[in-house]
């Protein structure tokens, strides 16, 4: 009944954003 | 130069610490890293290392002889290079 350190996931977005790289 | 991080985008995660059902809470704040620079045209928009929030949503302990125990655990959202939070999907994982 655990979920060791390092397992690995992946997360969706949610939602479009506009990301300023130059910041 | 500004970019669109499209929704849908995939953003693979590490877990930071064990969790376990017999052991954490509901409620526990749970901890993740990005494990790869996400680049959109080339520019990073979300660094390798960023930490994201999470919790345990849901527990159940494992018993001496019944089945398997169970967790749940949610990601919360994530900063982007550019200091603005990101919403992510909050499908328990």
């Amino acid at each position: 009944a655990g979920i060791f350190l390092d397992t690995e996931f992946e997360l969706e977005i949610a939602e479009s954003i506009d990301i300023d790289t130059a910041a | 130069e500004t970019v669109t991080l499209q929704a849908g985008t995939f953003i693979p995660v590490r877990l930071s610490q064990n969790v376990n059902g017999s052991i954490n809470k509901t409620g526990d704040k749970v901890h993740f890293q990005v494990t790869e620079d996400i680049l959109v045209k080339g520019k990073t928009v979300i660094s390798k290392d960023t930490w994201i929030n999470g919790k345990v949503t849901y527990t159940k302990g494992r018993k001496m002889m019944g089945d398997g125990g169970r967790i749940s655990i949610i990601a919360s959202s994530l900063t982007a290079v550019d200091g603005q939070i990101v919403r992510i999907e909050r499908d328990p994982l």
